[in-house]
């Protein structure tokens, strides 16, 4: 199950719709500092659910919609969707028969939230049950955020122990 | 559960005992549990040997050899619990070359059954990637995808980021 | 005391202002008390605006945008306190090119008054010093010095780091 | 005040006497990871005198001596001198009429230590009063070991007011 596609409009730095489509093999993200890479990041945790702001560098989730610049004014939503490849069926339930599954999510700044999968409008829950028994999600070891090794280099015994709790 | 956590450690230890030799190019390592009778209170210690050197506990390695030991550990346990995809922020900053060549080669080994997605600014983790994506801001504050080289070719990027013919 | 704390702080702070925007090409930083009333327990603020961006609390700043803000508050303070000497081990790690330029020049700067020892692993770094001391463990575990290059030329170093003629 | 010459025997990775010899300008260390390049920089705090193991990376100070390789035995001695310039007489006291100051530190796997300026033994003591006022020590931001930037950048306020707090 891959990522076919991701879609990033006003969230954090993203200002302009950016679309990046994936193809097979390894793929690099590159450019110099502060030029929106690990916000790529952060937007993949968003699109799947992420809850903590803090997960996402913020203080509040309001933080992850566009801000403005010095020469633009914020924007008043962010959108990011992602568009799988389920050629092994392992998106389930309802969606277990198709090619390919689009989760798309979206914060006003009034605080509305919207949860899509292919275009219907769901709940939270529906996008985190889409993922159950996947290996895919915001906790875990599948996403290692820019510090993180240096988290894990300094960290004591005792903290250790929930690097394995956590996987087991 | 004291036999899940029991498991999983193993899963993890046995993992890390073939990932971080293969990852450093030789030496040993290995997980300790500080505490093995209390296994809900246990911590863990990671013991290594880089190659001709003395095994000893992590504190007094070097930048580079404590990162390398938790890139192996961070592995083990993703094989041991795997997902589609990998999702990496700049973990080979601290290497130097030859560190960070070992560690490419074994990105590029996992990525036959795992999706992976490597931020670097590092030049070799650039040249093993298939598709590369550059992110600027020429407008500050607003993020733009202005190319993607594929293998082979880079393919100038239109607004909106989509490839352009 | 609170006054000394206040005159530091506020030292601190005024070269700060003047560093930052050096160190990142433009842009604005300043510190701010978290509790102007207590000087005995406020807490400091680093809030920055890096060149063409909004000025933000520095959470959702980039890890080399980070970086630049604690390379200008170390500087600032170092300025403040002076030393003879200045060690700095691998500060230049999550730097970019630009970035890294620039810290060079801050360093190439100071270093008229102070005496700069720099560990690094970038190129760009490497280029600016005037004498480059290279470091291997041709037997692993053992540490050596294998050359020291001066501008304009390599010397090659004997056993004991002695240069040879 | 500049330091013309480090020496370093059986410190750390330096099992053999190795000389650093200065000049003017910027120097810069470089090498493979683990080859010591931050053992020079330990090196140094330890010649200052520095007391506390942890700011070493040790956990006990028996840790700075070399404790051998796979096919070198570990050696029974440590040992840094430090070669100063005093043009300007900054390092006052009796050695205020001096060019140039030697310190050196010895630590035996016996426990025993040596301190010793200009080939005089002498006490911890006088190796630090001698750089009283000269802005030099283990503290403050002379030394910016590595990761100590990471540190910096994710302090709390309230841990940020220590940084202050030194400098005052
Ligand atoms: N809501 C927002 N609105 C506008 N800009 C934002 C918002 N959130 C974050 N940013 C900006 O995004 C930038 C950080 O981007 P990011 O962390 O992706 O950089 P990066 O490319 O990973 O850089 P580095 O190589 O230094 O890690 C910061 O300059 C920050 O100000
Ligand atoms: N007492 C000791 N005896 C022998 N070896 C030691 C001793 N103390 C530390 N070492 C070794 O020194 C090495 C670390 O050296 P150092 O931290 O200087 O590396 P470095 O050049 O800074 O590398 P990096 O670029 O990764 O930061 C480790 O391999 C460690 O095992
Ligand atoms: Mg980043
Ligand atoms: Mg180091």
């Amino acid at each position: 199950m891959r990522i076919d596609r991701i879609e990033i409009h006003g969230f954090k730095s993203f200002a302009e719709r950016t679309v990046f489509q994936f193809g097979q093999g390894v793929s690099c993200v590159v450019g110099p500092n502060g030029c929106g890479k690990s916000n790529v990041i952060d937007a993949i945790k968003w699109g799947l659910g992420e809850q903590n702001a803090r997960q996402l560098r913020g203080r509040a989730m309001e933080d992850v919609i566009f801000g403005g610049s010095e020469s633009r004014p914020a924007t008043g939503l962010a959108e990011v969707a992602m568009l799988f490849d389920n050629g092994e069926g392992l998106l389930g339930g309802e969606y277990a028969r198709l090619p390919q599954v689009e989760i798309r999510r979206r914060l006003f700044r009034s605080g509305e939230s919207e949860y899509l999968i292919n275009g219907e409008p769901v709940r939270l829950r529906e996008v985190t049950s889409l993922f159950l028994d996947t290996g895919v999600g915001t906790r875990g070891y599948s996403i290692i955020e820019q510090g993180r090794v240096g988290l894990i280099v300094n960290a004591r015994p005792e903290e250790r122990r929930f690097l394995v709790e956590e996987a087991a | 559960t004291r036999e899940r956590f029991r498991e999983t450690f193993d899963a993890i230890n046995e993992r890390f005992q073939v990932l971080y030799p293969r990852l450093v190019g030789g030496g040993r390592g290995f997980l300790r549990l500080t505490d093995e009778n209390d296994l809900l209170e246990t911590g863990i210690d990671l013991i290594v040997q880089p190659p001709g050197k003395r095994l000893q506990n992590m504190t007094l390695m070097s930048g580079g050899e404590k990162a390398m030991a938790a890139i192996a550990l961070i592995f083990a346990i993703f094989l041991v619990k795997p997902s589609p995809f990998c999702l990496l922020d700049e973990v080979d900053a601290p290497l130097d070359e030859a560190n960070a060549v070992r560690f490419n080669e074994m990105v590029r080994e996992m990525s036959g059954h795992t999706q992976f997605l490597v931020i670097t600014h590092n030049k070799s983790t650039m040249e093993v990637a298939d598709t590369l994506y550059g992110v600027t801001m020429e407008e500050p504050g607003v993020s733009r995808l202005v190319s993607v080289r594929l293998e082979g070719g880079t393919a100038p990027v239109g607004p909106g980021g989509s490839e352009v013919d």
